[in-house]
């Protein structure tokens, strides 16, 4: 516990945490959080390529990096509305499936689903266990399917196998269900000829994809939080990287999202808490936590223009060490903020992310710590070596409604190893984005 | 748009309050 634990302290009026280098790399071994909300729609996160996952695929850091450029790319495309169609089917080669096949735009409303952090749900009756990625970036949730009619990746767990469910039903073409893929994919849903059986497609930035049937069925969050009829994606035909999970669990703003589908029963609440590292636990509730302490700030929830799914914040601005840094409200408020669990690494405004830099660089070199190479889009890297721990700047966001909130220590640092230990921030293309 | 990514909301309890139109931060969530 002591090597994750950091401490705040006030030396030299400069706000500071206190690092145990140590609890910036991953630990071998899994170790879970002992805290954990009273819910009862609960679910417990993991990092995806952690100890406390059972999942293979292991990117390296700059590989994670590349990929969240991905994402961001997706996310700005998706807000500027462009798209190119493109087709998928589920089979090409089998007769009964040719019909079934919907267009998938190459640049789709979907972002990359890259998102580092998964739960564990149980699908059908009797349950199947399924790791899903949960995106609060996206709307849709959909697994693998058997018989994987034209393509299933490698996925960890027993693929959903919907024959064997007595709670599973096709969704109609003709159902509102149905029409109301579109706006949840961006994608005109297809219809199989033979049994007017809905077909979902979505595609995303970096051409991954899942096509397949659209369903409904009972969806396990824990044994007593049970919930029938959801509609999710069955994929027959499903090629991308997602890193050994069995899908998606899509936590946006849609009406078929989980939040959505879910409001009568959890009122359009839910949270969650992300690790500090990818050996320790984290949980996702559904519904209201009553854990939530006083000291919980709050912030007004806003709408971003062209992106109806995701979550908008208004930032105001940001400190470094207790020090506000000198960026117009403006540089904010042009393109608009969101809140995503799928993108890694922050991305700012070239003017704010420009002002955050050269401060924390100042203070950094204040306490004569050395400079190391750039990491992929982290340009401001340090030489850690030799240290056993280390102070860095404390970095606080101000929020629109007066919510100030101070970073973990373990969100202002990203290291691929102790001598490149990068600030976790990047710039946007251009204050505009 | 930015974008206040996974790394930052570490620890963080991110409390989704749809209806009431507000995202809560809670510090030390886990």
């Amino acid at each position: 516990k002591q090597t994750h634990e950091s401490t705040q302290s006030h030396r030299s009026q400069l706000r500071t945490y206190t690092v145990q280098l140590t609890s910036l790399l991953p630990a071998s071994s899994c170790s879970p959080s002992s805290i954990v909300p009273n819910n009862e729609a609960t679910l417990k996160v993991v990092h995806k390529h952690g100890p406390c996952s059972q999942l293979q695929a292991k990117p390296d850091h700059a590989q994670i990096l590349q990929q969240d450029q991905t994402r961001v790319n997706s996310i700005h495309s998706r807000l500027s509305g462009k798209s190119v169609a493109a087709t998928a089917a589920i089979d090409d080669d089998n007769p009964r499936y040719q019909e079934d096949s919907t267009t998938l735009p190459a640049k789709s409303g979907a972002v990359v689903s890259s998102g580092n952090y998964i739960v564990t749900v149980g699908l059908g009756t009797p349950k199947t266990d399924l790791s899903l990625i949960f995106d609060t970036g996206s709307d849709i949730t959909w697994t693998q399917c058997e018989p994987c009619a034209k393509s299933c990746y490698n996925q960890k767990e027993t693929i959903f196998d919907p024959s064997k469910s007595t709670s599973y039903a096709n969704v109609s073409c003709n159902s509102a269900d149905c029409s109301q893929l579109k706006s949840a994919t961006g994608i005109t849903p297809g219809c199989s000829s033979g049994t007017s059986t809905c077909i979902y497609g979505i595609q995303y930035g970096d051409q991954s994809f899942s096509v397949g049937y659209f369903g409904k069925e009972r969806l396990t969050l824990t044994s007593s939080a049970v919930i029938d009829n959801v509609l999710f994606g069955c994929g027959q035909n499903n090629q991308g990287l997602f890193g050994g999970s069995a899908g998606l669990l899509g936590l946006g703003r849609n009406k078929l999202s989980i939040v959505e589908q879910t409001a009568q029963k959890y009122n359009r609440y839910f949270s969650y808490c992300l690790p500090s590292t990818s050996s320790s636990t984290g949980y996702l509730t559904l519904g209201n936590d009553r854990r939530a302490s006083r000291s919980v700030k709050y912030t007004p929830l806003t709408t971003i223009p062209n992106g109806a799914s995701f979550y908008g914040l208004q930032v105001l601005g940001i400190s470094v060490g207790g020090k506000t840094l000198s960026i117009s409200a403006s540089i904010f408020q042009s393109a608009g903020t969101i809140i995503d669990s799928g993108t890694v690494i922050t991305r700012l405004p070239p003017t704010a992310y420009g002002a955050l830099s050269s401060e924390f660089q100042k203070q950094m070199s204040s306490f004569g710590y050395p400079k190391a190479s750039a990491l992929s889009i982290l340009d401001t890297c340090y030489d850690l070596s030799g240290y056993n721990s280390v102070r860095i700047p404390t970095i606080s966001f101000s929020f629109g409604g007066g919510a100030t909130v101070v970073l973990d220590s373990t969100g202002v640092l990203f290291a691929s190893k102790i001598s490149q230990v990068c600030l976790a921030f990047a710039a946007n293309g251009d204050d505009g984005d | 748009v930015a974008i206040f990514g996974n790394v930052q909301q570490k620890r963080l309890q991110v409390i989704y309050d749809i209806g009431g139109g507000k995202i809560g931060f809670g510090q030390g969530g886990c």
